[in-house]
């Protein structure tokens, strides 16, 4: 039965324009993590891989494609576990990183801490030589369509996001 | 929100979450991806769980965590899966979706929304659906 390795690329509403590349980036990201297995790598090397070959893919809600807080702006956060030593890393509304999965495995590996946050995980990622990137590429048409249209007064964006009861 | 659970060939289990959070979030706003044991948890004794969904809802009632617990009783990861959606559900009127792994490498992919698109690797096989109910395999 081993190896092993399952992804998910958000529940909740997915129109049907959307389902499509929603199911190939899903398929991607497993055949990614499994082929990391298959090569002999960790589960934590292909959940990594797998987690940042979506947050690459702007039909998700991660990485690039996020969704936008109420200023137009991307604020990301990211977890990683490994249940051999329970040893855990983690990244909260951090800015302008391209794959915070990435930043949260060097939090785990790299700090005696469980979680940095915002400006403290900014300055983490520039002592570990991650790049920041221009907000901008972070950001769609679609989340900015989003964004807009949450904006009015009646708006709901937990069900525009999660949708009705299953 | 994106995630991953995985068990490779020496047993050793992990996993990863990744989101851009709420629509039109506040500021500031955290949810439950960061949160060990809500957004995530993996241990090699019992398993691991990526979660997706409401995330205030997640933290009230660590939805990671709970999940391994049922498993901790006996409960297999679809059943435990269901369990701890069915209580998010019952308990604060939520939904989600959960991937879930067990040491032996039994996997779950289960959500009470309408849709979670999914996607597992195992034995040379891609298992893939978005809808519920919805189960497709192809050889890798």
């Amino acid at each position: 039965m081993l190896p092993v390795v399952v992804v998910h690329g958000g529940a909740g509403h997915i129109p049907k324009e959307r389902a499509e590349r929603s199911t190939s980036g899903v398929c991607s990201a497993a055949r990614a993590g499994y082929a990391i297995l298959r090569g002999g790598g960790s589960s934590m090397d292909a959940v990594v891989e797998a987690v940042a070959l979506m947050e690459d893919n702007p039909a998700f809600n991660a990485g690039c494609g996020s969704v936008l807080n109420i200023k137009g702006e991307v604020e990301m956060d990211a977890i990683v576990m490994e249940g051999k030593t329970l040893a855990s890393g983690a990244v909260s509304a951090v800015r302008n990183i391209a794959n915070p999965v990435r930043l949260a495995r060097l939090v785990m590996d790299k700090t005696s801490h469980a979680c940095l946050t915002a400006e403290g995980a900014n300055l983490f990622a520039r002592q570990m030589g991650i790049p920041e990137v221009p907000m901008e590429s972070l950001i769609t048409d679609y989340s900015r369509m989003r964004w807009k249209k949450n904006l009015e007064p009646n708006a709901n964006p937990v069900e525009c996001q999660m949708g009705k009861t299953g | 929100t994106v995630g991953a659970v995985a068990v490779d060939a020496e047993g050793n289990i992990a996993c990863a979450t990744s989101t851009g959070g709420m629509l039109n979030k506040m500021e500031g706003r955290v949810g439950d991806t960061p949160c060990i044991g809500s957004g995530g948890y993996a241990d090699n004794e019992v398993g691991a769980v990526s979660t997706t969904g409401h995330g205030e809802a997640i933290m009230k009632v660590t939805l990671a965590r709970l999940i391994l617990f049922h498993m901790e009783q006996g409960k297999s990861a679809e059943e435990a899966s269901d369990l701890g959606l069915a209580y998010m559900k019952s308990r604060v009127n939520s939904l989600g979706g959960v991937v879930t792994v067990d040491p032996r490498g039994c996997w779950a992919a289960r959500f009470s929304s309408r849709q979670m698109s999914w996607a597992a690797a195992q034995r040379d096989t891609l298992h893939h659906g978005l809808r519920s109910g919805e189960h497709f395999t192809q050889s890798i």
